[in-house]
């Protein structure tokens, strides 16, 4: 039956205290999507803005929210693709930016790329007039402490992300 | 890592991925998110496909578009999903989730990991899940 819209938050671990958060913000994106594509919106446009919800969402490892690298800093990477045309696009790396995925949608609807990373993506992001903002909003106190947690040469980053085999 | 499915009423397909990707990562290390087939994946003739894990095991089978191989050889959504999940666990030893639509309306939401948030939204009616077996 069309349409239909699905959406994840992440394979990682989920602590408890936090599983309720979860929970909520698919389900609100996933309302959100599915209300464009009930009022004719296409499949692409429903995608981006679930997407965009859990971007906005600190309890999500994308955009505000995401995971800190090793030196403390927001990358952040994204993909669009449209089933009809086969196109696509991609950000790599990118910092500064609020929604990756919106960007991405910008290299594949703007571009004759696939993908542009890092300081490309960013001067790409300014041309199209794509607001930046400053790293400290994209980082909560939740991301800094599991950073701090997993500096230790004896810490297993993956493992605190993934949790253990499933 | 967060990511979205959806088939329209026209029947396109159309997936979209985003991440901060791994904790504490190296500097410039970009896992599968951004890489076409891995990250994501949609073709009308067989369906959209957002993957969530440990990227660089991802990127070793090429998570997204591998399920839809299975797809394209007769496999509904859920068993490609859970056979390319299987594939990634026994040959790399990596754990991740997936989410997918065919072009009929078809849908799965598999991963083998411990737990995927995900969500569900079709006929009017909102799915959900954290959990194995919810």
């Amino acid at each position: 039956m069309l349409p239909l819209v699905v959406v994840h938050g992440g394979a990682g671990h989920v602590p408890k205290e936090r599983s309720e958060n979860s929970a909520m913000g698919v389900c609100s994106a996933t309302q959100a999507a599915y209300r464009i594509l009930q009022d004719g919106g296409s499949s692409m446009d429903a995608v981006v803005e679930a997407v965009t919800r859990l971007e906005n969402n600190p309890f999500f490892n994308a955009g505000c929210g995401s995971v800190l690298n090793v030196k403390g800093d927001v990358e952040m990477d994204a993909i669009v693709m449209d089933g009809r045309t086969l196109a696509s696009g991609a950000v790599s790396a990118v910092r500064n930016i609020a929604n990756p995925v919106q960007l991405a949608r910008l290299v594949m609807d703007k571009t004759s790329h696939a993908c542009l990373t890092a300081e490309g993506a960013s001067q790409f992001a300014r041309s199209m007039g794509v607001v930046e903002v400053p790293q400290e909003s994209l980082i909560t106190e939740y991301a800094r402490m599991r950073w701090r947690n997993n500096l230790e040469p004896s810490a297993n980053p993956v493992e605190c992300q993934m949790g253990k085999m499933g | 890592t967060v990511g979205a499915v959806a088939v329209d009423a026209e029947g396109n397909v159309a997936c979209a991925t985003s991440t901060g990707g791994m904790l504490n990562k190296m500097e410039g290390r970009v896992g599968d998110t951004p890489c076409i087939g891995s990250g994501g994946y949609a073709d009308n003739l067989s369906g959209a496909v957002s993957t969530t894990g440990y990227g660089e095991d991802i990127m070793k089978v090429t998570l997204a578009r591998l399920v839809l191989f299975h797809m394209e050889q007769g496999q509904s959504a859920e068993a490609a999903s859970d056979v390319s999940l299987a594939y990634m666990k026994s040959r790399v030893g990596g754990l991740g989730g997936v989410v997918t639509v065919d072009p009929r309306g078809n849908w799965a939401a598999c991963f083998s990991s411990r737990q995927m948030s995900w969500a569900a939204a079709q006929g009017g009616t909102l799915h959900h899940g954290l959990y194995a077996g919810e």
